[in-house]
């Protein structure tokens, strides 16, 4: 086992981050996207990092196929991966945008911000 | 800015705005609300001319935009206001109907739309004609006689909708919102694919006779874009779209070929970037 500091992090090698939700700022100018987005040109978001391993939080929300690739993960690494960090919960935003005849159209799209993260 | 409030379902209307929210957060909010709409955009922005640069959307628009993104961000659910009629999109269609010779008198006018974006699968749940009237300072009548904006089916002169003008203060140019949500669903089904037409005419009573359209401020001639009539139409579509079901449909490559010609040769590079 790695040495641990008395904070109980562990020394030396990168440890990688439970799934969590992790800041994502969207630019939709850096897209190439607004030649036909009005507004937001930009928005706040989130992205899913981390890994999903043994044992399974309960805050994630966890498939009952993600408990069974977790466990069979952390007997056998080498022959199954472990579940992946995906987005759980997503919110709408609002889009303006002017459409193929040059219209200008409101729009609520869903599944555009992360809520929460889970292993799926 | 016309403002555009916000209703929810249960709550009480005041004066202008429904209070939904509280203290410091109202303010600040509201601060943003009816701050005034962004410039619009300059026509060479980093030497990048594209159609969005051409096109100013009308402040209603802007307005609806501003007033759900706000929502969202307070966690409330726009599709339950009452101003957006539960619709998750708001399209708008610019009027391309012509007058005829500007010093002509304009006793009607003919609105016309292209709908031909709009998907034929997403429910209708609202249209409404807005257009901008400015009573002409020439224009003199007495405060008893009501003039009535009048709108008229293209196709067999029914009378569709009509709007009595506020003539107290009417020399203050004004949004006539005037409703077309059953004249549009029978069109939509009867003639899919042709313009939207609607015909506009204003009443003097007593004696009864039609007004010239120029005195009510809403000749076609030097009109700006954003003061010109829009067809407002609220859908609700049930399947779940992707931004890029947007983004192919026809913009990307209208705007792949306008790059193709400033830059010569490099659309290659951009097409497999995108790609």
């Amino acid at each position: 086992a790695a040495s641990k500091t008395r904070h109980g992090k562990r020394h030396g090698k990168k440890s990688k981050s439970r799934c969590s939700k992790k800041p994502l700022h969207v630019n939709f100018r850096d897209l190439g996207w607004d030649d036909w987005i009005i507004a937001p040109l930009d928005y706040e978001a989130y992205h899913c990092e981390g890994v999903c391993d043994f044992p399974l939080r309960s805050h994630l929300e966890p498939t009952n196929h993600a408990i069974i690739q977790t466990l069979m993960n952390s007997m056998n690494p080498s022959n199954m991966p472990p579940s992946c960090c995906a987005p759980s919960k997503l919110s709408p935003i609002s889009i303006l945008y002017i459409d193929s005849g040059n219209n200008v159209v409101y729009k609520q799209y869903e599944d555009m911000v992360v809520e929460s993260c889970g292993c799926r | 800015v016309q403002p555009l409030a916000i209703f929810p379902p249960a709550a009480q209307k005041s004066s202008k705005v429904t209070k939904i929210f509280d203290g410091q957060e109202a303010s600040k909010y509201f601060k943003e609300f009816y701050a005034p709409p962004p410039p619009p955009p300059s026509i060479d922005r980093h030497n990048k001319a594209t159609n969005k640069d051409l096109i100013e959307p009308h402040d209603y628009m802007l307005s609806i935009y501003k007033t759900f993104s706000t929502a969202e961000k307070l966690g409330l659910n726009a599709s339950f206001f009452r101003s957006s009629k539960a619709a998750n999109t708001i399209a708008s269609f610019v009027d391309s109907g012509q007058d005829d010779l500007p010093l002509s008198p304009l006793r009607r006018q003919q609105y016309l739309f292209d709908v031909s974006t709009l998907s034929e699968k997403a429910e209708v749940l609202g249209a409404e004609l807005r257009i901008y009237t400015k009573v002409s300072g020439n224009f003199r009548i007495s405060e008893t006689d009501p003039v009535d904006i009048q709108l008229l089916s293209c196709h067999d002169q029914q009378l569709l909708d009509s709007r009595t003008l506020d003539l107290q203060d009417s020399h203050r140019p004004k949004w006539e919102v005037l409703d077309v949500w059953e004249i549009f669903k029978e069109r939509q089904h009867l003639s899919p694919g042709k313009p939207f037409c609607l015909e506009l005419r204003a009443m003097l009573d007593n004696p009864e006779r039609e007004l010239d359209l120029h005195l009510l401020g809403l000749h076609r001639h030097s009109r700006p874009q954003q003061k010109k009539a829009i067809l407002v139409v609220f859908t609700r579509s049930k399947k779940r779209q992707t931004l890029f079901s947007e983004r192919r449909e026809g913009r990307a490559l209208l705007g792949l070929e306008r790059k193709a010609k400033e830059r010569g040769s490099g659309i290659k590079a951009s097409r497999r970037r995108r790609t």
